[in-house]
């Protein structure tokens, strides 16, 4: 979940 | 994590490094649009606030903390910072922040992933990153010869956004359920509002002259 919702982009 | 977003992130990193060397060493921030790096500290400050309640990675963590930091460094470096504030030209620099943050804010309260304080100042975020740009074009359209250092500044931050389209079309064929369409569009608004310089960037490239925008 964490992977793919965008927020591990800065 | 792909090589796109990598090239990304290191670009994103080389322009604030450039900024801050050029402030630093030359003591001058002349030709650098100060409400642009305020529209930055606000993006870094509204989106990175997660830091706070959830954690990615120490890449993550330790980026994050940079852009924080080194937004507000360089928001104090033209602000407070004896010398370096001289050299501020404040008369060109004339956008207007609420003009950018209001807009921004509202269209996040309408369009956003979901509608939870997060999600919310993320979109915001995004929008207001978007056209955070604006003030420091106009302002390098306002002085037209641009020295070196803040073309490049310029240019890597045009770059870093341009990487981080490859890095979604990437994730997007690589990864199941990767469609985020508030930060593909902003993202790719943002990379647009670029075109124009990168095309006179090139240029002098070309030319091996200096950087000059046209009236």
């Amino acid at each position: 979940e964490q992977e793919d919702d965008g927020h591990d982009e800065l | 994590m792909n090589i796109f977003r990598l090239a990304g992130d290191l670009t994103h990193l080389a322009s604030v490094l450039v900024l801050l060397l050029k402030i630093h060493t030359i003591k001058s921030c002349a030709g650098i649009s100060l409400k642009t790096q305020e529209l930055y500290a606000i993006v870094f400050a509204t989106r990175y606030l997660d830091l706070f309640t959830t954690y990615i990675s120490l890449y993550n963590t330790l980026m994050k903390l940079i852009f924080l930091g080194s937004s507000f460094s360089i928001v104090w470096y033209i602000r407070k910072h004896k010398i370096v504030r001289r050299s501020y030209d404040k008369d060109q620099d004339t956008f207007r922040h609420y003009f950018i943050v209001l807009p921004c804010f509202v269209l996040a309260l309408i369009i956003h992933e979901k509608f939870t304080v997060r999600e919310v100042l993320w979109a915001f975020s995004l929008y207001l990153e978007a056209v955070a740009i604006l003030p420091q074009l106009v302002l390098l359209q306002r002085t037209r010869n641009i020295d070196n250092l803040t073309g490049q500044y310029v240019f890597l931050l045009g770059a870093y956004r341009a990487l981080y389209i490859l890095n979604w079309i990437y994730r997007y064929f690589t990864e199941p359920h990767f469609v985020h369409w508030i930060t593909w569009i902003s993202g790719l608004v943002q990379t647009l509002l670029y075109a124009d310089f990168f095309y006179y960037y090139f240029q002098s490239m070309k030319n091996n002259g200096k950087l000059q925008l046209p009236a």
